[in-house]
């Protein structure tokens, strides 16, 4: 169980605050605004929340900030200043590890020089995401090794519907290595040379790049 | 190769954009905004950007859309009206499938009526995958499948050091997928049954998002 230090609580603040919470850790929230300490209390009951201005760093002396484990300073593009200046004034009272909010990569600059251990730009996080989900149904993942490696996520092309791994050969014959099987019904497990793979079981395929983006996977 | 509309590109947009890019898709990106098509044109240069109202009908139909395999309404909280309208335009128009963006529960609710079929609320999801990654530091990343389903990149959890994947058995016992390995010292690698994991080294593990929550990987 660890404690947390969560500062602003926009709807990225709030989503953060309830996930942390409901994994069992313990949060201190704080929000400059009464209202929205007030309208939260009921549904967090767990949750040290408290109204105060993060950049009043006798306030945040206070509230003993740097016992916690981390912060997270989740000010949105309202009040860029009072993000930067939060910011600079738990890194000033000793906070251990701080996790801040930019809006661009000239402000995400700004927060790691103030003291930010880590920056995340949230939009454009989920753009990077929300393209890889977008252009791959089929195709649910793809992981880059290194060298010149990939791991696939995939469904069962139709060409190898019905065919067992040892019969297909993709090994030898393909240069790809089935790693796990998700069938369509049931739970992960390790494939093996008996293994039929069927119509909408999940495979994950791995090998060298150009072999997979040759193979049925890739250019159905 | 698949061929995409993204319209709206604000940071999220603009985000996705490059990113099918990137991946070699055909991305057709759209905004109301003259001067946003005019800056992007020159570091965008296989993108086709066209200034165009995505709640007009008449426009939208002219630029084909239907014919596209996905659209995102990335528009966000400063338009909120024209996200829903465009969104309801490209469904009259029939493009196969719709992905916008929701400022909250309500919003996502009407999107879907008027023909979403799915909705992102970005604050969100960065939440709470910026929860995971604050509450295990052995956590690296955490990406959202989408569904329900994540992929975590962490460090071996104490109690899997100098096991076998074979005797770990975590898809049979805990519903996860050893998807990769990066070993302590040395380039990624494909896990095999006899993989022997060792402190240190880092793996990308897949699975529903209960079931990694509940693992050793983010409970430790
Ligand atoms: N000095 C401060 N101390 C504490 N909280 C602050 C301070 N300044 C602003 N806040 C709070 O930060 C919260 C989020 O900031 P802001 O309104 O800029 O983001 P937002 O864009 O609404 O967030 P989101 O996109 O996450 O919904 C607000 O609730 C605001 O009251
Ligand atoms: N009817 C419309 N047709 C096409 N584009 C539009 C329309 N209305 C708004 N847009 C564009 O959508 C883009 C994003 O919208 P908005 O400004 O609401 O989001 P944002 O909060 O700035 O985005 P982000 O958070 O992704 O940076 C803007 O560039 C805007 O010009």
């Amino acid at each position: 169980k660890r404690q947390f230090v969560v500062v602003g609580l926009g709807r990225l603040g709030l989503s953060m605050v309830a996930t942390l919470d409901s994994l069992g850790h313990d949060v201190l929230a704080i929000d400059s605004r009464e209202d929205v300490i007030q309208d939260l209390a009921d549904d967090l009951p767990n949750v040290h929340l408290v109204a105060a201005d993060a950049t009043d760093e006798g306030a945040m002396r206070g509230l003993d900030v740097e016992s916690f484990d981390a912060a997270a300073v989740l000010i949105g593009e309202n009040h860029v200043e009072a993000g930067i200046l939060a910011t600079a004034t738990l890194k000033e009272l000793g906070v251990p590890k701080i996790v801040a909010r930019a809006t661009g990569r000239v402000h995400a600059r700004v927060l790691e020089r103030v003291g930010a251990d880590r920056v995340i730009q949230p939009e454009r996080e989920i753009g990077e995401q929300l393209a890889r989900i977008m252009a791959s149904p089929a195709l649910l993942d793809y992981v880059d090794l290194g060298e010149d490696e990939a791991l696939i996520e995939a469904e069962v092309p139709k060409e190898w519907v019905n065919r067992s791994l040892s019969e297909l050969a993709l090994s030898r014959k393909a240069g790809l290595t089935i790693v796990a099987l998700k069938p369509k019904d049931g739970a992960g497990s390790l494939p093996h040379g008996d293994t039929v793979l069927r119509e909408g079981d999940v495979i994950v395929v791995g090998g060298r790049k150009k072999d997979l983006d040759s193979s049925e996977l890739v250019q159905p």
